[in-house]
């Protein structure tokens, strides 16, 4: 929610984002 | 666990990119195959006036060969729940609603749950490994999964229990360096030596 402290959610951000990454760089149908 | 109010804090937003690159510079470059670091960073409570660690920021790595399953593999409805709360999450970071449909979702694996809610876990000074570790200022390598297990901490049990191997706490400067791993890593100095070049933000470093 928006009382999550700043570092938290910018942690959480990067932790998902290379979350994507990763996933899109195992699937099959990744270029 | 208990979440903290602690607010005076030495970590805003332009140093903690800087520590982010820190914690991923630590791992990346390590011969040994961590899964995350962590740190705790120490502050004091508004109410208590107690000293206290709260989460400062992480980096997760992930494990190199990643099983498809482990022996502390989640239910179905356990996956069903961490797939929820992570579309959950993804929706109030990215301020779009979260999609109903899970199907592309993969797995959340235990050690990135286990990573996940570290974000939400706090510990009082003397408690727990972070702060039996900036409470006596010495280093607590936990290796061996019956080592953490037979731990009286709840977070080794706990990372135990998530498939870790290895759990690692070094003081630092304002905080507690945490690395774990799903492997077996048994102590030396050199890791120790590295967090503390890294990280003596007092002495040598930048921060």
């Amino acid at each position: 929610n928006k009382d999550l402290p700043l570092s938290r959610k910018k942690s959480l951000k990067r932790f998902l984002e290379k979350r994507k990454e990763r996933q899109v760089s195992v699937s099959p149908y990744a270029s | 666990p208990t979440s903290s109010s602690a607010s005076t804090s030495i970590v805003n937003d332009f140093n903690q990119d800087t520590l982010q690159q820190r914690l991923q510079g630590l791992i990346d470059t390590a011969r040994e195959s961590w899964t995350y670091a962590i740190f705790w960073q120490s502050s004091i409570d508004d109410y208590s006036g107690h000293s206290v660690l709260g989460w400062g920021d992480g980096y997760y790595k992930g494990e190199v060969n990643k099983p498809k399953t482990t022996q502390s593999a989640a239910s179905l409805a356990e996956q069903q729940y961490r797939k929820r709360v992570l579309r959950e999450l993804n929706s109030m970071i990215s301020g779009t609603p979260a999609p109903e449909n899970d199907a592309v979702d993969e797995e959340v694996t235990d050690t990135e749950w286990f990573f996940l809610i570290s974000m939400t876990q706090s510990f009082a000074n003397g408690n727990g490994l972070p702060g039996q570790a900036a409470f006596n200022n010495q280093p607590v390598w936990l290796a061996g999964s019956d080592r953490l297990l037979a731990s009286h901490c709840e977070r080794a049990r706990q990372g135990q229990g998530f498939g870790l191997q290895t759990i690692v706490c070094i003081p630092s400067a304002d905080g507690v360096i945490e690395l774990g791993s799903t492997e077996l890593i048994l102590q030396n100095s050199d890791v120790m030596k590295k967090v503390r070049v890294s990280f003596d933000f007092n002495n040598g470093g930048d921060m």
